[in-house]
């Protein structure tokens, strides 16, 4: 028996938005200590990795550790019937091939329940391995976002740079060159206002456009965002989501011909 | 020029 209580079922709905752009399906694996889901992109590119911890819902209950292979185009379509604060719970046998969503307003006088078939996917796990990365860049998710749009205006690619002194995003393409310079933040009355950079050593990457701006969906998710740069190895891209857990995103850099 | 790099040649498969 698999039962997750989510008194804030829009966080379900955020996570949703922020990992369908990516990947049209997706294996959820549910044990004792929550929900994880990892998955490539179809081209390998980018990955998604997921991490909702049980301590986090309302109530978490995995007898059996069971893997949910979920259509998430499917998903989304519920997820869509969720009114923001009805409450979520997620229900399924042991060796089900039927998950439930059930949605109740917070009165408790609409109960609504979803049934959605599971599918059989293949497993692919990646190994990811420990690294210590150069840069650990934190931002406005907003500001992160923002950057990202706007560059992509000018080219498909964007080259981050990080030094001591700051960041710099740029772009270059047929109608000219951008580039977006931040500072470390001195002083800021809000934490989630700040730019901090942990730099041992300075790293410059070129990443594709469109998986940025895909990753940027999980704003909403976390008002900060951290980044974390190495030469010549995948950017992981953080949100945090709350008390529950964590979006990262891995994105293959464009290597120099 | 660049090339799009995958992530296979950096993690694992298992």
């Amino acid at each position: 028996m698999f039962e997750a209580r989510l008194v804030q079922s829009s966080i379900l709905k955020k996570v949703l938005e922020a990992i369908k752009e990516l990947l049209n399906e997706a294996t959820f694996d549910c044990s004792d200590s929550g929900i994880q889901l990892q998955a490539m992109d179809n081209s390998h590119v980018s990955l998604v990795s997921l991490n909702l911890r049980s301590d986090g819902f309302d109530k978490y209950r995995c007898d059996r550790n069971l893997s949910m292979g979920i259509n998430l185009a499917s998903m989304s379509k519920i997820m869509k019937c969720a009114g923001n604060d009805d409450v979520l719970t997620m229900k399924a046998q042991d060796n089900a091939d039927l998950v439930t969503f059930m949605f109740e307003s917070q009165n408790q006088e609409k109960v609504m329940d979803y049934e959605m078939k599971l599918m059989n996917l293949d497993q692919e796990h990646l190994g990811i391995p420990e690294t210590d990365y150069s840069c650990v860049i934190k931002l406005p998710s907003q500001e992160f976002a923002r950057i990202v749009r706007d560059l992509s205006q000018f080219g498909e690619s964007v080259v981050i740079s990080c030094t001591k002194e700051g960041i710099k995003f740029s772009a270059g393409g047929d109608i000219g060159n951008a580039n977006i310079k931040l500072a470390q933040t001195s002083n800021v009355d809000k934490d989630e206002d700040a730019v901090t950079i942990e730099m041992q050593e300075p790293v410059s990457l070129t990443f594709a456009c469109r998986y940025l701006n895909s990753f940027a969906k999980a704003t909403p998710l976390s008002p900060q965002v951290q980044l974390s740069m190495s030469a010549d190895v995948p950017l992981v891209v953080e949100y945090k989501i709350g008390d529950i857990g964590h979006i990262r995103y891995y994105l293959a850099p464009k290597i120099e011909d | 020029t660049t090339t799009q790099g995958r992530l296979d040649s950096f993690f694992k498969i298992s």
